[in-house]
C-alpha cells in the first residue's frame, strides 16, 4: 500500500513554466494622445492641463505668448494663468523663450 | 536664441530631476 502523503502538487514551484499573464508594461509612452482637455493628465489640474495643451499645440519656435494664452483661455484670469505658467515651468514642462512672456513645452513627442 | 536653448536645457533638467 502506498504511503498516503499529500500528493497534490509535489514540486510545484516550477518557475520556468509559469504562464503568468502580465499586464502590458510601458503602454503609456507612445500611445496616441488625443488630448482630452478636461482629463487629469499627469497630476495636473484642469487649468494646468489646458495651458499645457495650448503651449504644446503652438507651432511657433518662440512659443506662445502669455497674452495669447489669455485670449484662448477666456475665463481664466491673468493671475491664474501666471500661476499655472509658473508652476509648469517649475516642473519643467515648459520654459520661457525670447522673454518671460513666451513659453514652449519641453515634452513634445 | 541662446537663451532659449539654455532655458530649455534647464527646464529639461528640472523635468527629469523632478520625476526621478
Amino acid at each position: 500500500s502506498k504511503p498516503h502523503t499529500m500528493m497534490g502538487g509535489g514540486g510545484s514551484m516550477n518557475s520556468s513554466t509559469m504562464p503568468m499573464s502580465r499586464p502590458g508594461l510601458g503602454g503609456t509612452l507612445g500611445g496616441s494622445y488625443s488630448g482630452a482637455s478636461s482629463m487629469a493628465n499627469n497630476g495636473l489640474n484642469p487649468n494646468q492641463n489646458q495651458v499645457l495643451c495650448l503651449i504644446k499645440s503652438c507651432p511657433e519656435p518662440q512659443g506662445i505668448s502669455i497674452q495669447e494664452l489669455k485670449q484662448r483661455l477666456s475665463g481664466m484670469s491673468m493671475t491664474i494663468i501666471r500661476q499655472v505658467v509658473d508652476f509648469l515651468s517649475n516642473e519643467g514642462h515648459i520654459f520661457s523663450t525670447i522673454d518671460e512672456d513666451h513659453f514652449r513645452s519641453t515634452d513634445q513627442e | 536664441l541662446e537663451r532659449i536653448a539654455r532655458n530649455k536645457a534647464a527646464a529639461l533638467e528640472r523635468l527629469s530631476s523632478g520625476r526621478g
